[in-house]
């Protein structure tokens, strides 16, 4: 019936450069800020992973997407009330900072949708940048058709590249209502946009690369 | 005496079981819940990781990609000292898989990681 050790008495286990790569994504360790991803986001990156990857994960080489790795970003805090009357005004940012050194970007694009049919009518959406200190700027339109509906802008030259002090990015989203007014039915609120960022990780391995172990002698 | 070896090769390569086979590599299907990451990795549900099985031939032939070390070693495991382990065989080439997880953060993350499946197989 012995006690249980306490904890500072067990050995230190030397872990494993992987375990320790994994461990510091894992969810439950501290640190973990945000819930597991759902809905919109989630369903976007996994039609990206399915055009990228077979079954068992191996990267279709027809279809490689230019880069070895794409973080999508979401919006981390949003004001208040959005909607007046038809419209609907959200100022969204995303906190880039802690980006792995390894990781250098490629390019940075925002997905939204464009325009959301509704039960009475449809939303019609834009988006603006908020640069500090300057009237918000409208972002240019999608630099592609839209795919299934959502569109993405490349917003990569407003991140300042290769200026890594850019510790998060501020968007306005802003829509209004088109079409007859619906009844008294709560307005539909429009899915956030997210970042994409294209990233290329020049450490590609899973753990990241001690530098070359000084082995004694056995 | 080299043409001993030469006038011997035909028993060493029929000893090892003929032409060079490949049956080293064995198929290994694994779920990311087995190794209890799937918290965290979304897709694949599992990979075929396989590996390299099997004990590497007394002759390390060209085909089997060995370095000049392995050769060595297993000549001095036969002839100086038993002690030093016969060469392993290992993976020789790998290919990579792509992963889709979620960070601590939050974001999710389309990974493409190096050297996930063994492709081939060595000796070393």
């Amino acid at each position: 019936n012995q006690s249980p050790l306490p904890l500072g008495s067990l050995p230190a286990v030397p872990t494993l450069p992987l375990l320790q790569a994994l461990r510091m994504r894992a969810p439950g360790s501290p640190g973990w800020q945000v819930g597991p991803a759902s809905g919109q986001p989630l369903r976007y990156m996994l039609n990206l992973y399915r055009r990228a990857a077979d079954r068992e994960g191996r990267p279709r080489r027809s279809r490689s997407l230019g880069t070895n790795t794409i973080r999508l970003v979401q919006a981390s805090s949003h004001g208040g009330q959005p909607w007046a009357g038809r419209w609907y005004l959200q100022v969204l940012t995303y906190h880039l900072e802690g980006q792995p050194e390894a990781e250098h970007l490629l390019r940075a694009t925002v997905v939204y949708l464009p325009s959301l049919s509704l039960a009475h009518g449809h939303l019609l959406c834009a988006l603006e940048l908020v640069v500090a200190g300057e009237a918000p700027r409208v972002l240019l339109s999608p630099t592609a058709r839209p795919r299934h509906g959502w569109a993405e802008v490349d917003i990569t030259p407003y991140l300042a590249l290769g200026n890594s002090s850019v510790g998060s990015l501020a968007l306005r989203h802003v829509c209004v209502r088109a079409g007859r007014a619906g009844g008294h039915d709560a307005p539909v609120a429009p899915g956030h946009p997210f970042l994409l960022l294209y990233l290329n990780d020049t450490q590609a391995g899973l753990a990241p690369p001690a530098a070359e172990p000084h082995r004694h002698q056995c | 005496d080299t043409g001993m070896l030469a006038h011997d090769l035909p028993n060493y390569l029929r000893e090892q079981g003929g032409e060079k086979s490949d049956c080293s590599l064995h198929s290994f299907p694994v779920s990311f819940a087995q190794l209890g990451w799937n918290p965290w990795i979304i897709a694949p549900h599992r990979y075929n990781l396989r590996y390299c099985k099997g004990t590497c031939p007394h002759l390390l032939r060209y085909d089997y990609h060995a370095p000049n070390h392995a050769v060595v070693q297993s000549f001095v495991h036969q002839l100086v000292d038993a002690n030093v382990p016969w060469p392993s065989r290992v993976p020789y080439r790998y290919s990579p898989i792509s992963v889709l997880m979620i960070e601590r953060s939050g974001a999710i993350l389309y990974k493409e990681y190096e050297n996930m499946i063994a492709e081939s197989c060595t000796c070393r």
